[in-house]
């Protein structure tokens, strides 16, 4: 049920 | 040369048990900071970050910035070793590939020490920017652990949706549905018994039951648990960690197809 998105869409590397 | 000295040794046994299902390899980054990890789920899903603050521990000895790469189950393994009472240091020198935890029981009448090998770990570091979150839930920790188990028996993802009215978690599976409402309340005997709502506006989000149940092996460490929500953002689920810091789980939310 529904696509599971990642954190590394939403923080960027330092 | 890096020395650090909890008298609540039991706390760092706990922060163990919250990350290890989690997380198998982390980097432990000591700087004069504190003692701090920063690291995510093989799936790249969820996010731990943990600080432990310089002054919560009763000698902390940093000479130099030092990341030490472990695997937390062997952590866990050496720390189940320590008394729950007991004095807990960890001691690492300068370009050594170990670390050494050194147990003391409160009366000083047992010491031990136990070695473990470190670890080369490639980890990404993200940087998390402070953000505004549209609905800020703060309740009993204990009470979130039970509706996360108890939804996960019915479904694997729960929707959280913050109105006017409180905050609702949702979930659906083959054999019914299931909404738990909890409603501010503030009048109860004790702060940390109470259910405190911050809304900005009004938000709902579901994620993956799994995770939020993991994040709950953290219970142990914080009476309270603030959850942070916002449509654009992963939630963030905090245990503050009484006088010394917190552990901060993200998660990525699920998006319809």
């Amino acid at each position: 049920t529904g696509v599971q998105l990642s954190i590394t869409e939403f923080y960027r590397s330092e | 040369m890096l020395e650090l000295r909890l008298v609540q040794g039991s706390l760092l046994k706990k922060v163990l048990e919250a990350i290890r299902e989690l997380v198998t390899d982390a980097n432990f980054d000591c700087s004069a900071t504190g003692f701090s990890l920063q690291a995510m789920d093989s799936s790249h899903v969820a996010l731990v970050a943990l600080l432990l603050r310089s002054e919560g521990f009763e000698h902390y000895r940093c000479d130099r910035n030092l990341s030490m790469g472990m695997n937390l189950n062997n952590v866990s393994k050496m720390l189940r070793c320590a008394g729950n009472n007991d004095i807990i240091t960890v001691k690492a020198d300068d370009g050594s590939d170990t670390v050494t935890f050194m147990f003391e029981s409160p009366n000083q009448d047992k010491i031990a020490d136990f070695e473990m090998k470190l670890m080369d770990i490639d980890s990404e570091h993200l940087g998390i920017p402070d953000a505004e979150y549209q609905a800020i839930v703060r309740m009993p920790s204990s009470e979130f652990a039970r509706i996360c188990k108890d939804l996960s028996s019915i479904g694997d993802t729960v929707i959280i949706s913050v109105t006017k009215e409180g905050v609702k978690f949702s979930t659906a599976g083959d054999i019914g549905t299931a909404n738990i409402v909890c409603r501010q309340n503030k009048t109860v005997d004790k702060p940390e018994e109470a259910t405190i709502i911050e809304m900005q506006e009004p938000v709902s989000l579901t994620f993956a039951l799994r995770y939020m149940n993991s994040f709950t092996k953290a219970t142990p460490l914080s009476e309270t648990v603030t959850i942070s929500l916002s449509s654009d953002l992963p939630v963030v689920v905090e245990y503050k960690i009484a006088e010394m810091g917190y552990i901060r789980f993200y998660l990525a939310p699920k998006i319809e197809e």
